[in-house]
């Protein structure tokens, strides 16, 4: 399994529709300060299924809602698509390409989808359970993140351990 | 539970020790359990020495030690369960420019199993990116997303698009 | 005591403003008191916009956004009350090229009045240095200082001594 | 008053005695990771008064003596003589030098002094406490310390403001 897309619509400072596609081996997301990288980071871990606006940097989930700027107004709802290959199987379902998709409006309501069908949290929860990509997992890293395995002052170096095994 | 956390810990404890000499070209690294009996309950401790160095405890590294010593965990626990794809946020920012190569060849090793997704400040780390993202800001306040050849670095970096999406 | 802190408070506000402008190259940054009545029991709050963006929480800042806006209030306190000497330990990790060139021209401005001592991996800032230090560590686990200029800067950072000090 | 020279003498990583002589202006410290550079930095904290081991990256006092290398002992005690010029009267002495010194024996005991005459830590504290430069100052700043000022989770930020009234 892998990253093929992301796609990112009024999610943060992305007000137009963006697309990524993404290929194997290492991609490299290079900008200015303040230019949104961090809000791509950020995309993937709300549509694996993030639930505290604080590890969005946010203090409430509409905060991941393009909020205007001095020439745009706010908008009313934000979307990531991720879509990934399924092509070894790893997902229990007889698609070669599988696409999670959240969506959130100002009232704060998520809605979740699979391939385009509407489902529940636990759903993609349950499906990248055992993939190791959760949305705290080890495999979405901040530099932040280099702290918290050194210091440990809330065991998560044990929670890492607990994901690999 | 119990018998699972132990077996997983046992490996990456040896693929830490492997993969810490590699980062730092010598010394020795070992991970063991605080000894509260139950190891499902245990703190994971983490020793490290760099080479020539006594052993002291972590907190007395250095800010470039640190993250290359967290680094090698991370890379133990993706070698122990390699997760499909990897997202770092700036994890290089500490390291000098020797240890951001013994980095980046340690990326090149595992790019096999895992898919990276790599976001930098650093030249050399964008160097060995398979291709590249640009995140640009153009419009301030609005993010986009620009296909950047390795050429176009410098004028992404100062906020100059290159071709739309 | 109560009004001395208000007096600097007021003084640290208006070189705070001013010198976030000159940092962002535009955008409006302000503190103000959390309103317990007391002052000598407030918070400080800040509040910082950058050029084009909507004024939000300065948790959804940036990483180099961050580091820019607690730079220009460190500086906005050594304007008000100018200490001797400052010692920065690796503070313009988290900028991109333009937001050092901005930073070391805030330094050059200020050091008049301040000695700075600056320990950074960024050749950039090192150019700037009026004098420069290099810290090796040829024999491991021993540290000594050399001399150096501008052109031996590689050497000292592979570990190879230029001139005993 | 500026920083002068600097003098470590067993501190850290400095087995054999260094000197650093400060010029006015802007001076860049530069070296590979874990060379020594921040153990500077904890070394003038120290001189100034620092008294938590934790801000000096230790668990107990002794940490600051130097512990020995594969190929060497560790020694009995570290020294760290500051001079600073006194050029514009800013300390009420008659001298237009002045060097503090701090001593520590592996018995955890401290002893300092203000140019060679034994004094008591309050002195050394009196002499720097109008100039901005106490150890807890925002005259030395580490790159956590960024994050302190923004999250200001202690009230990090109003202390900077009472250092500055
Ligand atoms: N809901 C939102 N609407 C509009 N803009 C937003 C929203 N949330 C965050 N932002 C903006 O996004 C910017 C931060 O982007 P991000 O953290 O991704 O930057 P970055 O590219 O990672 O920069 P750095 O290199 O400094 O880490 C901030 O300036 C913030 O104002
Ligand atoms: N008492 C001591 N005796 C000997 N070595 C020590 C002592 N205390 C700390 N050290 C060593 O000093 C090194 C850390 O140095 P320091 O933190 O100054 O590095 P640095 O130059 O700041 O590196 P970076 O660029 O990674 O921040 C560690 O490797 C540590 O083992
Ligand atoms: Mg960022
Ligand atoms: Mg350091």
């Amino acid at each position: 399994m892998s990253l093929s897309k992301l796609e990112l619509i009024g999610f943060k400072s992305f007000m137009s529709p963006v697309t990524l596609d993404f290929r194997e081996g290492i991609t490299a997301i290079l900008g200015p300060n303040g230019c949104g990288k961090t809000n791509i980071v950020d995309a993937v871990r709300w549509v694996l299924g993030e639930q505290s606006a604080r590890q969005l940097r946010g203090t409430k989930m509409e905060n991941v809602i393009f909020n205007g700027t001095q020439m745009h107004k706010p908008l009313g709802c934000a979307v990531v698509n991720m879509t990934v290959d399924n092509a070894r199987g790893v997902f229990p379902l007889d698609y070669s390409e599988i696409t999670i998709t959240r969506k959130v409006y100002r009232s704060g309501i998520s809605e979740y989808f699979i391939n385009k069908s509407p489902c529940r949290l636990k759903d993609i929860k349950e499906l990248f359970a055992d993939t190791g990509t959760g949305s705290h997992s080890y495999a979405v890293i901040e530099q932040e993140m280099i702290e918290y395995v050194l210091n440990d002052a809330h065991g998560e170096r044990r929670h890492m351990f607990e994901e690999a095994s | 539970a119990r018998k699972q956390f132990t077996e997983t810990f046992a490996i990456v404890r040896r693929y830490f020790s492997e993969i810490f000499q590699v980062l730092f070209e010598g010394g020795e690294a070992d991970l063991s359990l605080s000894d509260d009996g139950d190891p499902l309950e245990a703190d994971v401790v983490i020793t490290a020495r760099p080479k020539g160095k006594r052993l002291q405890d972590i907190s007395l590294l250095s800010g470039g030690e640190r993250a290359l010593t967290a680094l090698s965990l991370l890379f133990a626990l993706y070698k122990a369960k390699p997760s499909p794809f990897c997202i770092f946020d700036e994890v290089d920012a500490p390291l000098d420019d020797a240890n951001i190569m013994r980095f980046v060849k340690m990326l090149k090793k595992f790019q096999e199993e895992t898919q990276f997704v790599i976001i930098t400040h650093n030249k050399r780390t964008m160097e060995v990116a398979d291709s590249l993202f640009g995140i640009t800001m153009e419009e301030k306040g609005v993010s986009r997303v620009v296909s950047v050849d390795v050429r176009d670095i410098e004028d992404v970096l100062a906020n100059k698009r290159t071709a739309p999406q």
